[in-house]
């Protein structure tokens, strides 16, 4: 038996749902973030947050359209850490890292967490 | 998979959906 593996299969999938992001197209929840708004796909965020797995898996709250974040929530930091979630980049400015780290922690984005630790550490060494 | 003898086909895998219509 033989298999064939196509390698950018996976950032593929990711390209056409952020794709589908921008264009609006089957997003199915409204993120609220101290008065902006970001529209998402629920599989998208509780497949990259312990936060949103907890909100979607919960058969009370699966179905909301919306979700209001605590407002200590730092709406540039969700949107680099959004933005994240659909291309597997994080965008790191020095002014925002800790902003971006909170988020993350609050996010339950664990990996994101550590990276961001790791950053940090690494710039005051230098 | 072990014992699977694995093809690398490292080219696009789906169709690409445009930004815009």
């Amino acid at each position: 038996d033989s298999c064939i593996q196509f390698t950018r299969h996976a950032s593929d999938v990711l390209l056409n749902l952020n794709r589908l992001r921008s264009r609006d197209i089957l997003t199915d929840v409204t993120i609220v973030v101290n008065r902006q708004q970001f529209r998402a796909h629920k599989t998208v965020l509780m497949a990259c947050s312990g936060l949103f797995y907890s909100i979607f898996t919960d058969p009370l709250k699966c179905s909301l359209g919306a979700i209001t974040l605590d407002p200590k929530v730092d709406s540039d930091g969700f949107a680099i850490l959004l933005d994240f979630m659909y291309t597997s980049r994080l965008t790191i400015r020095e002014s925002l890292i800790l902003a971006i780290m909170n988020t993350a922690v609050y996010l339950q984005m664990d990996h994101v967490v550590d990276t961001c630790h790791r950053f940090i550490k690494s710039s005051d060494d230098r | 998979y072990d014992g699977v003898a694995t093809i690398k086909e490292m080219g696009r895998s789906i169709h690409e959906i445009p930004k815009q219509d």
